[in-house]
This record gives C-alpha cells, sequence and structure tokens, in this order.
C-alpha cells in the first residue's frame, strides 16, 4: 500500500504572469515528482501541488529563489489518510454493532 | 437504507450493497441497470429512478470519474436516498419525477476508486494498462469524443490527464456514450467532480462559447446562489475554458455537442484546507448544498423542455 508520510501539499498563488510561467514549468517537470492536486490556471488562481517528502526541500529552495510565495495547506498528508482510515474503520464497527 | 451511515466514506463493495437495499426497499421508484463492466469487470451501475412510462425525457448524473474524488461517491449515495426521500414530499422533486426519469451512476470509475481503498488513496484515472509503458490508467475525463487529444489533455501514458489512445477506448466512457445515446432522450447531463468550487458548462476545448451560452449562465448563477443559500459556500460558474483552463475530450463538452444542452460539470468543496481528503462528517453538508444545485438545474430542465 501506497503511503505518504511527510508529504506535503502546497499552495502556491501565481501573481503575475511570470510566477504563472513558472508553475506550468514546474507542472511539467518530473523531477520533482509532484502532483497537481489544482492545475494552474491563471494569475491570483491556486495551484495545489503534492509534494513527496523527498523532495520537499528542493521545491520550497526552487520556489523561494523564484521569489514565489507559498503556503502550506496539509503539513503531513499520511496524518490524514491515517485518520480517514480509522474514522471509517470506527463506522464500520459501530454499523456491525448496531446491526 | 435508513441506518446506512451516510456521514462515513464507504468502500465499493457496501456502496454496490448500498444500491441492492435501495432498489429492494422501493421497487416501484428505484431500479438498476448495469451498463457495462469496466477494465477490471467490475459492473458499472446506474441507478434508474422513474415513476413509470416510457422513455420519459431523463437527466444523467454522475460521481466519481475520478477516483480520489471521494467525496462525489459520498454525495452520490446521499442523492440517491435523498430522491427516494424527497419524491411526494416535496413537490419540485415529485414534479421533476412525475414527468421525468433521473439516471444517478455513483461510481463511474470502480477500478479506479477499489484502488484509492486498496492501494493508492490518491489515484485519479482507471487500471488499464497502457501497451508500450509502465503507467496506469486513462483519465475518463479526457477520453471523450469532444476535440479529443486536443489542447488540455496529454498523450502520454503517465500524466494525470492522460486522454487515452481513442476516443470511447475506455469502457466506462463507451458505456455511458453507448446509453446516452440509446437512451435518445437525455435532456440533463450532470457530472460531479471536486473540490475546486466550480459550476462549468461547455465548452472546454475551445473558447467560442456555446450557443446556449446565455441560458447556461444565467442557470448557473441560479444554481451557485442555492447551493451558497445553505452555508455560504461560494462556487466560482463560467464555461470550462474560462472559468477553470483548456480542457479536450471532456464529458460535458460530448453531451453538449450530443444535443444535451443543460451539461454542467460541478466541483464540490473544498478549497484550500483538505482537498480530496474532505474529512467525512462534512459529506451530508457538502451533499446537501450540492442537491440545491443540482435541484435548480434540474427543475430548470423540467420546466424549460426542448
Amino acid at each position: 500500500k501506497k503511503t505518504f508520510e511527510g508529504h506535503q501539499v502546497l499552495r502556491i498563488i501565481p501573481k503575475d504572469d511570470a510566477q504563472l510561467s513558472l508553475m506550468k514549468n514546474l507542472e511539467d517537470m518530473n523531477e520533482f515528482e509532484l502532483d497537481f492536486w489544482r492545475g494552474v490556471t491563471g494569475v491570483s488562481m491556486p495551484v495545489d501541488v503534492r509534494v513527496p517528502i523527498h523532495n520537499l526541500e528542493s521545491v520550497k529552495m526552487y520556489l523561494e529563489a523564484q521569489n514565489t510565495e507559498y503556503s502550506v495547506m496539509i503539513k503531513d498528508l499520511q496524518v490524514l489518510l491515517d485518520r480517514e482510515q480509522e474514522e471509517m474503520k470506527s463506522a464500520a464497527r459501530a454499523s456491525q454493532h448496531r446491526n | 437504507t435508513d441506518s446506512f451511515d451516510y456521514s462515513s466514506y464507504h468502500t465499493l463493495s457496501e456502496i454496490y450493497s448500498f444500491q441492492d437495499m435501495l432498489v429492494a426497499e422501493n421497487p416501484n421508484l428505484v431500479s438498476k441497470i448495469v451498463i457495462g463492466q469496466s477494465y477490471e469487470g467490475r459492473p458499472l451501475n446506474v441507478l434508474k429512478f422513474s415513476t413509470g412510462g416510457t422513455n420519459r425525457p431523463a437527466i444523467w448524473i454522475d460521481n466519481g470519474i475520478h477516483s480520489r474524488e471521494w467525496i462525489t461517491q459520498a454525495s452520490g449515495i446521499w442523492f440517491a436516498k435523498k430522491i427516494v426521500t424527497d419524491y411526494g414530499t416535496d413537490p419540485t422533486l415529485t414534479a421533476i419525477l412525475d414527468n421525468m426519469d433521473i439516471f444517478l451512476e455513483m461510481v463511474i470509475n470502480p477500478d479506479g476508486f477499489y484502488y484509492t481503498h486498496t492501494t493508492n488513496r490518491l489515484w485519479r484515472k482507471t487500471r488499464k494498462p497502457n501497451p508500450g509503458s509502465s503507467c496506469i490508467g486513462v483519465d475518463l475525463n479526457r477520453n471523450w469524443d469532444a476535440d479529443f487529444g486536443g489542447p488540455g489533455a496529454s498523450s502520454y501514458p503517465c500524466s494525470i490527464t492522460y486522454s487515452g489512445p481513442s476516443a470511447h477506448s475506455e469502457s466506462e466512457v463507451k458505456s455511458i456514450v453507448d446509453f446516452v445515446k440509446s437512451h435518445g432522450n437525455i435532456k440533463a447531463f450532470l457530472s460531479v467532480h471536486s473540490y475546486s468550487q466550480l459550476l462549468l458548462y461547455p465548452y472546454g476545448y475551445t473558447m467560442t462559447p456555446a450557443e446556449d451560452q446565455a441560458e447556461l449562465d444565467s442557470l448557473a448563477l441560479k444554481a451557485v446562489t442555492d447551493l451558497a443559500s445553505l452555508y455560504g459556500t461560494t462556487y466560482t460558474y463560467g464555461s470550462f475554458f474560462d472559468a477553470l483552463y483548456q480542457g479536450s475530450g471532456t464529458s460535458i463538452d460530448w453531451a453538449y455537442n450530443q444535443g444535451i444542452k443543460y451539461a454542467y460539470t460541478l466541483e464540490q468543496r473544498d478549497t484550500g484546507t483538505y482537498g480530496f481528503l474532505l474529512p467525512a462528517n462534512q459529506i451530508i453538508p457538502t451533499a446537501t448544498e450540492t442537491w440545491l444545485a443540482l435541484m435548480a438545474i434540474m427543475d430548470h430542465t423540467y420546466q424549460n423542455p426542448y
């Protein structure tokens, strides 16, 4: 089962055409193994991207080098996934109990 | 289905069981149609809500074309229960169902959905191998015959927007195409996605406005206003091309080009907190507000026959 320990989802809002173009380049780069949850659309439109833990530093440095601001939308993806899994299990247990 | 837990995410087998339960409980209103099989052989189930008549005008609703968008499949379950609960009590829905049928496919991409439960929660595409590539799957919302393979889709099998080798090459899409064509009287085609809070109408593949753009736009405004009336959730609306980005081979463009005027894509919550991992306690609020938008479109479709 694929897990996502330490993966973060970053939110980036391109402020101008230059940053928009930078985001489009990032979308085409394979080396960072990025997963775009919300793709690049336009200036001021949020871009959400999952970054594997082993590329976090590089991606953040890349963004900072280009003066592109970002925020961390999800700090550790696996924490959320574990919580979701646990909720499903407990809901299933409750359902069995009712039955 | 009264004791079914609508505020929790469910596995594919639980969803299939739910469908059978709903049919068993409401034999005069709900039936199950299997329109085809997924690549891995899972049934493509569509629930038909009908109060009788033959080949009535109908509304198509689909959920879960992108498997990781779990709120959409969960909402589909809630929609199904809402229809049987409200028929006979809600005058608007009752009038619609007394004159039209509703078809609801809760899980368009069952292979992908199963895979999100077992292997990779963040899987979007199908699970069909691509010859000559180690990458798996096709983006079902780029596989439709509407400027297939054009800008906004990828011909690279590893891309998350891989269009597939040819239009309607994927059984999950072809089954709907065949069903809609053979039915011949579908008047609204509503495709539910998440999580960008958008209501989109054709076109996605071109910036040329759809012939019915003015009507589609004003109906979109009504739908997002109704949706926002519940919890204040704000949607952006517009053509797929203008409000989102250029995308070719999408379902609503295909539907519109088939003559189905009321073709919309809904992008449910949420923007900027959880993305595809919307907590289960938000299923019912999200489904409830989405239903208001769907009702606006369905009622308009009923009131404006063409």
